[in-house]
């Protein structure tokens, strides 16, 4: 079995144009395993 | 070797009981020699597959990606019919396991799939089948919730198969190197995903900060509230900041899914799809796997907009129940041969609150069969 999860996050819009700009950073790398309530992902305050 | 001199003694002997003649000698090999053959294969192909699974993660180690291969074998698969498969696994495994077996039993498929007894809420003798078993809730503590409240954590103890941000257009997820399927084909045509025309991106990164996130604000209700049919997804670019992550569960690991964040869940979509299998060998192999698949959807709003779960079913683990509906049904008999059937949705009351969960809250869980 499989879970996709599709979400919205911040991002930081005065890096908006360029690429890898998002504020949210996944704490995980592909692989990794995980458990449940464990980060996925952080941002910061703007 | 010694086994089959063994056998060759046992059957030359029987056949000079026998009078010695030639037809007889033929068929007393007959039986042992088709079960020998089959044992002999059936081990070949578990070595082989032990061999290239074994290649596969010495591969994975040192980091090469293995592409999109589809295989005679996949295409096999979508012949079998796996639904009713996984509806009998599940009757199998539903078989009452009598009390003094249990703990060898579960003790078995802990070793075999390395999932850790200690966690489980009650002591083994207590679970009636495997089925049972399988969907065993943990001791209090067990999975503690990271209290940071700027983190999305894991609704599901798994392997991260892939994440990254959804651009360009029509929103498209990486199932493997050289195959991606679109985010609305997984969720539904008649998703609130929230995308943009592609020639609003360019304006929009245009101007001042403020006027920018309050034409965001504005355009996500704007395509949230309005007809999926006067969007064109294929077309459409996903508004920035638009994540996915893929979570893959081992036989072995808990079977829960829990809220990875405050969500309200608004919609909720039931795809009765395929029951294919999906291991990571049915990734590289099987085009489509997610999207055909029986599938669970929720959707619906967290603090920062958007959020949607999609709780993919496999042969094995076949049927999903619902924590917030648990009159849902899923993994049920075939009406129609038809496996594009339109989901089937239901919109959670009241209107604009739906049903609201807190971070770490069970939403749903994985079934045997």
């Amino acid at each position: 079995s499989t879970v996709v999860l599709v979400f919205q996050a911040p991002i930081s819009l005065s890096q908006e144009n360029r690429d890898s700009s998002s504020e949210f950073r996944f704490s995980v790398q592909r692989g990794d395993r995980v458990r449940v309530g464990e980060a996925l992902g952080r941002w910061q305050d703007q | 070797a010694s086994f089959l001199k063994k056998l060759h003694k046992t059957t030359q002997a029987r056949s000079f009981s026998n009078g010695g003649g030639g037809g007889s000698k033929g068929d007393s090999f007959l039986l042992p020699g088709a079960t020998v053959a089959t044992l002999l294969m059936l081990g070949a192909l578990h070595v082989r597959r032990m061999y290239d699974d074994r290649k596969v993660e010495e591969a994975q180690e040192k980091g090469t990606e293995f592409e999109f291969q589809p295989d005679v074998k996949s295409t096999f698969l979508r012949l079998l019919p796996l639904r009713s498969i996984s509806r009998c696994w599940g009757l199998l495994t539903s078989v009452e396991i009598p009390v003094s077996l249990r703990p060898y039993v579960y003790g078995a498929w802990a070793r075999a799939f390395n999932s850790n007894l200690e966690e489980a809420a009650f002591p083994l003798d207590e679970y009636a089948s495997l089925r049972e078993f399988f969907v065993r809730t943990l001791k209090e503590g067990s999975r503690p919730i990271d209290p940071d409240p700027q983190c999305l954590v894991s609704p599901v103890d798994g392997t991260v198969l892939r994440f990254g941000e959804l651009r360009g257009a029509g929103a498209m997820i990486e199932q493997v190197k050289g195959f991606s399927y679109s985010a609305f084909s997984l969720l539904g045509a008649s998703s609130f995903l929230p995308l943009i025309a592609k020639g609003d991106v360019n304006e929009e990164s245009s101007e001042p900060e403020n006027a920018s996130r309050e034409k965001s604000k504005k355009s996500w209700l704007r395509v949230s509230l309005a007809s999926p049919k006067v969007r064109d997804p294929v077309s459409a670019c996903p508004m920035k900041g638009l994540f996915y992550c893929v979570i893959y569960l081992k036989p072995g690991d808990y079977h829960r899914i829990h809220a990875p964040a405050d969500w309200n869940v608004l919609v909720r979509r039931h795809f009765s799809g395929r029951l294919l299998p999906v291991n990571e060998r049915a990734t590289r192999t099987i085009r489509n796997l997610y999207v055909e698949n029986e599938r669970v959807v929720l959707e619906g709003l967290w603090k920062e907009g958007f959020m949607a779960l999609a709780a993919v079913g496999a042969t094995n683990i076949g049927s999903i129940e619902l924590s917030i509906e648990p009159e849902l049904r899923t993994n049920q008999a075939r009406k129609k041969l038809l496996h594009s059937e339109p989901p089937e949705d239901r919109i959670y009351e009241p209107d604009g609150i739906g049903r609201t969960l807190k971070k770490g809250d069970e939403v749903a869980a994985f079934n045997m069969g």
